[in-house]
């Protein structure tokens, strides 16, 4: 695991609100379904450490701000389009979140067979360490590893990841190493 | 002056809306090692100054020479990547850059955007 220079946090973090753009969004995906991937994502991370997430009413006052955004969005690293690029979030305290409106996002491959389809939970698991100030990983498995093939999901935290991100915040009481998959407890 | 064809013209449409084209013209570099002048270089050292490998060139421009700078950041790509460090263009290398990606740089340091655009008055 590695951190953004002068490993920056959230502080306090014990309770981090976030909230959707309700101009940047994707049409053909179902709020109610990336509300629901969002919150899984979400809670991979907030099982590992003392942070709780929360949906805020209010956009504009939320910690993290997701959006889907298209081109050149104003904060200098303007989106590719169909793959190359797929998301990009800002390390602790800034809380911006974006994702490439390009893409074709996918939230079940069962249904989506376009071979260009992104797994939206697998990216929003990675972009979600940045927001928490985890930098790119060197570890294959690891989800804050920088790239991710079309029509592939990686949702499952790492022990790269937890280790990373436990040093950062501290370890959630409830948390057990067990609860980790099997293939991780062996690579522990 | 000849008009394009109109067939043509859609068939230029289509390679608009084909994935990750700019990133795809990177395997044209297959197996290229140090010393190379290869058309197209520059591209890739823009890819490599993006994700944190290559610092900003002393003259205005990126050339197309494959150099020692380059030779060193592809090292460090490699070996960032868990890739096999050959120092060289291989399959696994040319694979792994033209994946789809978290446009966050691999160097680590994202400063927010307000900081990067500050103006003195």
């Amino acid at each position: 695991f590695a951190y953004f220079y002068g490993k920056p946090r959230w502080a306090p973090a014990k309770s981090l609100t976030y909230a959707f753009s309700p101009n940047h969004v994707i049409s053909y995906v179902s709020s109610s379904d990336i509300e629901a991937i969002f919150h899984r994502a979400f809670s991979r991370w907030s099982a590992v450490i003392p942070v709780n997430f929360t949906k805020a009413k209010d956009y504009s006052s939320a910690d993290i701000k997701i959006g889907f955004y298209k081109g050149d969005h104003g904060d200098g690293e303007p989106f590719d389009g169909v793959l190359g690029v797929l998301a990009h979030a800002f390390s602790p305290e800034n809380g911006r979140f974006h994702l490439d409106a390009a893409e074709t996002w996918a939230v079940d491959f069962e249904s989506d067979k376009s071979k260009v389809a992104v797994d939206l939970e697998s990216v929003a698991t990675h972009e979600i360490g940045h927001v928490l100030g985890l930098a790119h990983s060197s570890v294959k498995e690891a989800v804050m590893y920088p790239s991710l093939s079309p029509r592939t999901k990686k949702v499952d935290l790492k022990m790269d990841d937890v280790e990373g991100v436990q040093a950062l915040y501290g370890s959630n009481p409830n948390f057990k190493y067990s609860s980790l998959q099997s293939e991780n407890s062996y690579n522990h | 002056r000849i008009l394009p064809d109109p067939a043509v013209t859609v068939l230029t449409a289509t390679a608009n809306v084909s994935p990750n084209a700019a990133w795809h013209d990177f395997t044209k570099f297959l197996d290229a090692g140090k010393g190379s002048q290869l058309v197209g270089m520059s591209e890739l050292k823009k890819y490599f100054h993006r994700f944190g490998y290559l610092p900003v060139p002393d003259t205005t421009n990126f050339t197309d020479l494959f150099d020692k700078q380059f030779e060193s950041a592809l090292t460090l790509y490699q070996s960032k990547l868990s890739l096999p460090v050959t120092g060289k263009l291989d399959s696994d290398t040319i694979s792994a850059i033209t994946s789809p990606r978290c446009g966050v740089s691999d160097a680590g340091l994202r400063m927010p955007a307000a900081k990067l655009h500050t103006t003195r008055r």
